[in-house]
């Protein structure tokens, strides 16, 4: 039931 | 030119060991500040950063700011050829494609030299914001090995929930549940064994637990761990590094679907 967040949904590219 | 020296040579075996197994290859980028590495694991969902500061080092002269690509896998080959005990020394020139790794036993009756090949590697770089966390918790590192892998038997995901009565992670599987509860505890004798839980707000997340296992490979360099949680960020796992910097490893969440 749980999804796995990315790293890229909470910190932005340089 | 790029030459550093440190003493406690240990410390960078320690740290690659750490990483090794969340990235295959990656920049150190080296400035008058410093050695710094951010990398994410090869499915986007952790990221390391680390920081040893210069004046950590015996010696640290970096005329450019340079990023030095390399495999872990070989460096960690390298660095286990070297002592525990043996002051390491890193070499590169500008424009360069090797990496020269000086190894010097304490008294100075061995001494060793490998040039590794360098890699060009294009890697992202992410802003990461500071945040003020709802709640750190800084507790034994050894402590929280032992909770990561005991969870691991019994499930593949833990959930850390910090509320005024301390912190609690808590795992379920196919044969059973599992919680451990850990209330601050200030030994004021021994400041490592403290248990110490800052909390502005109660908060509540989900993680892999492979990936928590794998932060744990940094026990060795601290005897004390940071988790730093709020709702809507990924936790901060840290480890501090004496006197020189951090290894900080950053998990995003799972969240309901």
């Amino acid at each position: 039931p749980c999804i796995q967040k990315k790293i890229l949904n909470y910190f932005s590219r340089d | 030119m790029f030459e550093v020296r440190l003493v406690q040579g240990s410390l960078l075996k320690k740290v690659v060991e750490a990483i090794r197994e969340l990235v295959t290859d990656a920049n150190i980028d080296c400035s008058s500040t410093g050695l710094s590495l951010q990398a994410m694991d090869s499915s986007h969902v952790a990221l390391i950063a680390l920081l040893l500061r210069s004046d950590g080092f015996e010696h640290f002269r970096c005329d450019r700011n340079v990023s030095i690509g390399m495999n872990l896998a070989n460096v960690s080959k390298i660095l286990r050829t070297a002592g525990n005990d043996d002051i390491i020394t890193l070499k590169a020139d500008d424009d360069g494609d090797l990496l020269t790794f000086m190894f010097e036993s304490p008294n100075q009756d061995r001494i060793s030299d490998i040039e590794m090949k360098l890699m060009d590697i294009k890697s992202e770089h992410l802003g990461i914001p500071d945040a003020e966390y709802e709640a750190v918790i800084k507790m034994p590192s050894q402590e929280f090995l032992r909770i990561c892998k005991d969870l691991s038997n019994i499930g593949d995901t833990v959930v850390i929930s910090v509320t005024k009565e301390g912190v609690k992670f808590s795992t379920r599987g196919d044969i059973g549940n599992a919680n451990i509860v850990c209330r601050q505890n200030t030994t004021l004798d021994k400041p490592d064994d403290s248990t110490i839980i800052q909390m502005k707000e109660p908060v509540s997340l989900t993680f892999a637990l492979r990936y928590m296992n794998s932060f744990t490979k940094a026990t060795s360099l601290s005897s004390s761990v940071t988790i730093s949680m709020s709702s809507d960020l990924p936790i901060v796992v840290e480890y501090k590094i004496a006197d020189m910097g951090y290894l900080r490893f950053y998990l995003a969440p799972k969240i309901e679907d």
